[in-house]
C-alpha cells in the first residue's frame, strides 16, 4: 500500500522550490541555511 | 546512450555487472558508510579576515544565540534594524548567521538579485509587471565610498525605472 | 599495476605537503596558489598525459587513505549501524581546492583547457574509485569520493553559474562520471551515488531553464537507480539497506515532482519501462506529474464532461523513445503496416503475444515470461498511432473520441481485444498495467486509453478480464495517494457508468473483504 509521503520530511505544500533546501536523499528535514550567497568581492 | 532502455535486462547484460547476492552484499557494507550531511557542508566557521583586536574583556567568540532562527525572527526589524541584517548579510559570509538574515530581509520584502549581488525593496508599486520581470522605481542597499574615507559606509540608493529580472531573482 | 618511476610518488608526496603548507597559512591569497600552479604546470604535471594521470591518482590515493585512516581514531562511541564513524575530510578538502585551483589558474596552453583537465581529473577519479571498490569490496569507504565531489561541485558548479556552453559541458562531465559510477557498477557505492546525483548543488542545474538540454542526464539517472533497484524491489521483501534506498528514492522523486513536474510527465514511458509493476505508489508518483500550468478539474465534480476540457485532445510531450523496443524486435514496420492497411487473413495479430515472451533464460532472470518493455512499446506506439487516424479521420476530435468505436479504428481495436483474449493472466496484467500507465493528466492519450480500457471492459464477454480489468485501477488506487488524475476519472467512470453494469458484477464479492472495501467505495461516492 505504499508510504504516506508526507512523513519523509519534505514539505510537499510548499510555494518554493523544495530542491534548495533539499537535504539529500537519507535527510528527514530540510537542511539548515546553507544558500551560498556569493557578495561582491569588495566585501571580502 | 541517453535514449530510451533496451528490454529490462539491458542493465544486468551491460560489462561489469555483478550478480545480484553481490549487490546486496556491497549494499549493506555500504549501509554503514553513509554520506552524512555534514559531508556535504562547507566548514561552518567563519574566519575574519582582518580581525580587528579587541581588548580581552570583549567576548572573543561570537555569542551562540546568534545562530538561533528565534534570535533573527523574534527581534526582527524593530530591534536589530536593517543595517545589522546587511551586517551579518555581507561579513558573516558562508555562516547560518547569513542565512537567517538573508530570511529576514526577504520577510521584511527585500528581494536579492544574483546578478548584482544586492538588496532591493520595492520603493512603489512596479509600472510593469510579467513572468520575466517587474519594472519600476527601488531602494537598495548599498556602500559608498566618501572622499573622506571616514564617511564611507552602508547606504540606500533610490533607483528609478530598474528592471528587475526574474531569473536572477535568488 | 603501472610501473611509477623511481621516487615518483615521494616527489608528488612532498609536493602536496608544500600545497597544504600553502592552504594552512592564513595570508592565502590568489597569487600564492596561482604561483604553484605555475610552478607544476612548468613542472609537466598539468598536461593530461600519463604524467598528470598518475600524478592526480597518487594525489588521490594519499588523500584517501588519511581520509580512511582518521576514521575510528575520531570516535569513542558506539554507532548505530546507520551513522557513520567521525571522520577527517582535511586531506580530501585540499586536494580539491588544489584541483579547484589547477583549473582555475592553470593557462589554456598545449591543449589543457579547464574541461579538458576537468575530464581527465574525473576520469582519473572514477578509475581510482572502482579499482578501490574492487580491491576493498565490503571495506570500500565511499565517503571521502563522495566529499570530494561535493567539493568541486561547490567550486565548479556554483549557485550563480550562468549555464552557458562551457559551464554546461562541466556539468555533463560531471553527469558522465557518476553515470560511470552507477550502482550496477559500484554497488558499495550506491547510497553516495544518489546523494550525489540529487545533490541540491547539481541536479537541479541539470533541470532548470528553459533549453531541458540537461534533462536526459537526469534521466539516465533514474534509470541506472530503477535498473539497480529493481531484482530487489520487484519481490517486495526487502531488509533495512534496500528500504532506506527506495525512501532515498522516494524523496528524490517527490522533489522532481514538486520541482520539476514536466520532466516526470515528458519521461514517464522510460520510467515505467523499469520501474517493476509491484512498485503501484512509486509509479503513481510518476503518473500523478502534470504541468504547473495546467489546473485540474476535480475528478468528482458531477457531470464532468471530460471530453470537453481544451486539453483533453491535445497530445502530451514523450520524451521517450516510444518505439524503440519495438524497432529492437523487428516489430514497428509491421505494426505500422497492419494499423494502415488491415491486410485480411494474416496471422500477424493472432502471433503478437508469441513474440511479447522473453527467451526462457531471460525470463528467469526478469522474473517475468514477458518482456515488459516490449508490451508498454507495443500498447502505446498503437494507440498513438489510433488517436493520429481518429484526429486525421473525421468530424470534431471530441465528438470521434467520446465514442472511438463509433470511428473506431479497427485495427487497433484488433489488436488490443486478441491481445486481452489470448494472453494468460500473467500477460493480460502487464498489458493492462501498459494502458493503465497512460492514464495521467488531462491529454488525448489520457482519453484514449480510458476508453480502450471501459471497451475492454464492457466488450469482454469473460469475468475473468473484467475482474482483471478492476484489479488493475483498484491496486492503484488503495496505495497511497498521490493517484493520478486520468486514473480516478477512469474508475469514476466505470463504477458510476450504468453502462457497465459494475455493481452487479459477482467479483465485487468474492471475498468478505473486498466486498467491505467495495462498499466503502460506493459509500464514499455515495
Amino acid at each position: 500500500l505504499g508510504t504516506d509521503l508526507t512523513t519523509l520530511g519534505l514539505n510537499l505544500n510548499s510555494a518554493e522550490n523544495l530542491h534548495k533546501t533539499f537535504g539529500g536523499p537519507w535527510s528527514e528535514e530540510p537542511i539548515r541555511g546553507d544558500t551560498d550567497f556569493s557578495v561582491p568581492q569588495c566585501y571580502s | 546512450d541517453l535514449g530510451t532502455i533496451g528490454d529490462n535486462l539491458s542493465g544486468l547484460s551491460s560489462g561489469g555487472v555483478h550478480d545480484h547476492m553481490f549487490n546486496l552484499q556491497m549494499l549493506e557494507a555500504a549501509y554503514t558508510k553513509l554520506p552524512q550531511p555534514k559531508d556535504s557542508e562547507r566548514s561552518r566557521s567563519y574566519i575574519p579576515k582582518h580581525p580587528a583586536a579587541t581588548p580581552a574583556s570583549y567576548p572573543q567568540a561570537q555569542a551562540p544565540i546568534l545562530n538561533n532562527p528565534a534570535f533573527w525572527e523574534r527581534y526582527g526589524v524593530d530591534n536589530i534594524g536593517t543595517d545589522t541584517l546587511f551586517f551579518a548579510f555581507y561579513f558573516q559570509q558562508n555562516t547560518y548567521q547569513q542565512y537567517l538574515a538573508a530570511k529576514e530581509l526577504k520577510k521584511q520584502s527585500w528581494r536579492y538579485h544574483r546578478k548584482y549581488n544586492t538588496w532591493f525593496q520595492r520603493h512603489e508599486e512596479p509600472k510593469v509587471a510579467t513572468d520575466e520581470y517587474e519594472q519600476g522605481t527601488y531602494v537598495y542597499f548599498d556602500f559608498h565610498i566618501a572622499d573622506d574615507n571616514p564617511q564611507s559606509g552602508w547606504c540606500q540608493r533610490i533607483k528609478h525605472e530598474f528592471t528587475f529580472e526574474y531569473n536572477y531573482l535568488e | 599495476s603501472e610501473q611509477e618511476p623511481e621516487g615518483f610518488r615521494e616527489q608528488v608526496s612532498a609536493l602536496f605537503v608544500e600545497w597544504w603548507r600553502i592552504c594552512e597559512l592564513p595570508g592565502t591569497n590568489d597569487v600564492s596558489c596561482s604561483r604553484y600552479v605555475l610552478q607544476l604546470q612548468q613542472n609537466g604535471f598539468l598536461k593530461g598525459d600519463d604524467v598528470s594521470d598518475r600524478f592526480f591518482r597518487i594525489l588521490i590515493e594519499i588523500s584517501v587513505s588519511h581520509c580512511v585512516s582518521s576514521e575510528g581514531i575520531m570516535s569513542g562511541s558506539a554507532l548505530s549501524t546507520q551513522q557513520s564513524q567521525p571522520i577527517s575530510f582535511f586531506a580530501i578538502d585540499i586536494y580539491a581546492k588544489l584541483v579547484s585551483s589547477i583549473l582555475q589558474y592553470c593557462v589554456a596552453e598545449q591543449g589543457s583547457s579547464k574541461l579538458f583537465l576537468l575530464s581527465k581529473v574525473l576520469a582519473v577519479t572514477v578509475r581510482c574509485i572502482h579499482k578501490d571498490a574492487d580491491d576493498k569490496k565490503t571495506l570500500f569507504n565511499p565517503r571521502p569520493y563522495f566529499r570530494l565531489f561535493i567539493n568541486w561541485l561547490r567550486d565548479l558548479c556554483p549557485p550563480e553559474l550562468v549555464l552557458d556552453g562551457g559551464n554546461f559541458q562541466i556539468l555533463t562531465a560531471f553527469a558522465n562520471a557518476f553515470h560511470a559510477l552507477q550502482p550496477l557498477k559500484i554497488p558499495s557505492f550506491s547510497f553516495a551515488w544518489l546523494d550525489l546525483v540529487s545533490h541540491r548543488t547539481f541536479m537541479p542545474k541539470l533541470l532548470t531553464g528553459s533549453s531541458q538540454k540537461g534533462w536526459p542526464y537526469v534521466q539516465r539517472f533514474l534509470v541506472d537507480l530503477f535498473q539497480f533497484l529493481e531484482p530487489f524491489l520487484r519481490n517486495a521483501e526487502f531488509g533495512e539497506p534496500i528500504q532506506l534506498m527506495y525512501k532515498g528514492t522516494l524523496r528524490v522523486l517527490l522533489v522532481l515532482l514538486h520541482d520539476f513536474p514536466e520532466f516526470l510527465c515528458d519521461y514517464h514511458f522510460t520510467f515505467c519501462d523499469v520501474i517493476p509493476p509491484s512498485c503501484i505508489q512509486m509509479r503513481n508518483i510518476i503518473l500523478s506529474a502534470f504541468p504547473r500550468n495546467m489546473r485540474l478539474p476535480d475528478p468528482s465534480t458531477p457531470n464532468l464532461k471530460i471530453d470537453l476540457l481544451p486539453e483533453i485532445s491535445q497530445s502530451p510531450r514523450v520524451l521517450s523513445e516510444v518505439d524503440a523496443a519495438l524497432k529492437s524486435k523487428q516489430m514497428k514496420s509491421e505494426i505500422d503496416e497492419y494499423l494502415k492497411a488491415r491486410p485480411q487473413g494474416t496471422s500477424f495479430v493472432t502471433e503478437l503475444k508469441q513474440r511479447l515472451l522473453l527467451p526462457p533464460n531471460e525470463a528467469a532472470r526478469a522474473g517475468t515470461k514477458y518482456n515488459v518493455p516490449l508490451m508498454n512499446s507495443l500498447v502505446l506506439c498503437v494507440g498513438m498511432q489510433a488517436i493520429q487516424q481518429l484526429q486525421a479521420k473525421g468530424p470534431p476530435h471530441a465528438q470521434a473520441m467520446s465514442n472511438p468505436w463509433a470511428y473506431h479504428v479497427d485495427a487497433a481495436l484488433d489488436i488490443f481485444q486478441t491481445l486481452i483474449g489470448n494472453l494468460d493472466t500473467e500477460g493480460r496484467y502487464l498489458f493492462l498495467n501498459a494502458i493503465a500507465n497512460q492514464l495521467r493528466y488531462p491529454n488525448n492519450h489520457t482519453h484514449y486509453f480510458s476508453f480502450i480500457l471501459l471497451h475492454l471492459f464492457t466488450d469482454s464477454d469473460q469475468e475473468i478480464i473484467q475482474e482483471q480489468i478492476t484489479r488493475v485501477l483498484l491496486e492503484r488506487l488503495i496505495s497511497n495517494r498521490p493517484h493520478p488524475w486520468g486514473l480516478l476519472i477512469t474508475f469514476l467512470e466505470l463504477i458510476k457508468n450504468t453502462r457497465y453494469n459494475f455493481w452487479n458484477r459477482s467479483f465485487i464479492r468474492c471475498a468478505p473483504e473486498i466486498e467491505k472495501l467495495f462498499g466503502s467505495v460506493s459509500r464514499s461516492i455515495g
